[in-house]
């Protein structure tokens, strides 16, 4: 018998000035997750199976970037995708612009197992999910009030954010901000990079 | 953009990535998460899940280069995920998940932060952010 591990991630790159409420919440979310995790895998659940439920619970949370609390698009609409592979056989199964399944990682696992595909995307991963019965939510399900700031927000400064969020601040505030702080990210100042 | 990997007591592998991109993304952007080899990788070796710049960690196949050094320069975990995250994003900027059939688990990341939390059957558990 071998020994068993896991690890979660809800995003890399952070706003330095991330508000420690906003840092404890993030905190506790991943904690939860992780010992969601272990106990599955105490449980002698296959690895395949504690990675879809612990990211569909990072999922149904919409404190990270994925299903609800995604980033949006242009348009204002959210556009997810997902992906999950099973080690020993080199399984896998993906999706991407999905705009109403509640969990797209449950979709993903479900290209892999029942499909002879491995990625299905947009209308045809849509229509996949109708066929296999997944949840569904309307779009606006997956949109929240703090994203539709943060996408106005990356509109005037005409920017495409990576994984990341404007703070509720002005932006100007954070160009200012990185006059002192020369760090880059994604040819912004980490300054206007708010919390995830 | 989140993710989990896991190995089990049967030391079998498997990694889970789900995003909604980008902020203020075209429609249509497709980013590293659903691409396998890219934001998702698993074999008998190792699961690795990545988050950060999609279209570098694309260009850098990240997820399986840490596989692909495990198997062909024969590294640890954690030195395949220290090699990959120093030496193939060229500048991008990302972080990185990743367990091995041995029960190890690593992360790293270049960003100044990540969100990220990780234990092992050896008792040892980590959830933090910054560096």
């Amino acid at each position: 018998m071998g020994r068993w591990a896991i690890a979660v991630h809800g995003g890399a790159g952070v706003d330095p000035n991330l508000p420690q409420q906003r840092q404890e919440e993030a905190k506790q979310l991943l904690t939860r997750c992780l010992n969601l995790g272990i106990s599955a895998l105490r449980s002698n659940l296959p690895a395949i199976d504690v990675v879809e439920l612990v990211v569909r619970e990072l999922e149904s949370d919409p404190l990270f970037n994925s299903g609800r609390g995604s980033a949006l698009t242009e348009k204002g609409t959210v556009e997810m995708e997902a992906s999950i592979m099973d080690g020993p056989n080199r399984r896998c199964g993906a999706v991407s612009g999905l705009t109403t399944v509640k969990n797209p990682i449950s979709l993903a696992r479900l290209v892999m197992e029942k499909s002879p595909h491995s990625y299905l995307a947009f209308s045809g991963a849509e229509e996949f999910a109708r066929k296999q019965g997944v949840e569904l939510e309307q779009n606006d399900y997956f949109i929240t009030e703090d994203n539709v700031g943060m996408l106005k927000l990356a509109k005037e400064a005409n920017s495409i954010l990576f994984d990341y969020r404007i703070p509720l601040k002005t932006c100007s505030a954070g160009a200012a901000a990185a006059m002192e702080s020369p760090l880059q990210m994604n040819g912004l100042p980490i300054s206007v990079y708010a919390p995830e | 953009t989140v993710g989990c990997v896991a190995v089990d007591m049967e030391g079998r592998c498997a990694a889970a990535t789900s995003t909604g991109g980008l902020m203020n993304k075209m429609t249509g952007r497709i980013g590293d998460s659903p691409l396998i080899g890219s934001g998702t990788y698993a074999c008998d070796l190792c699961g690795v899940s990545c988050t950060g710049e999609g279209e570098a960690i694309i260009r850098a196949t990240l997820a399986r280069d840490v596989a692909a050094v495990m198997e062909y320069k024969g590294l640890g975990l954690q030195e395949a995920v220290n090699f990959v995250i120093n030496e193939r994003l060229d500048g991008g900027k990302a972080g990185l998940i990743a367990v091995s059939r041995n029960g190890e688990v690593a992360c790293r990341f270049n960003t100044n932060g990540m969100f990220r939390g990780c234990a092992t059957e050896d008792g040892f558990m980590e959830v933090g952010i910054w560096d």
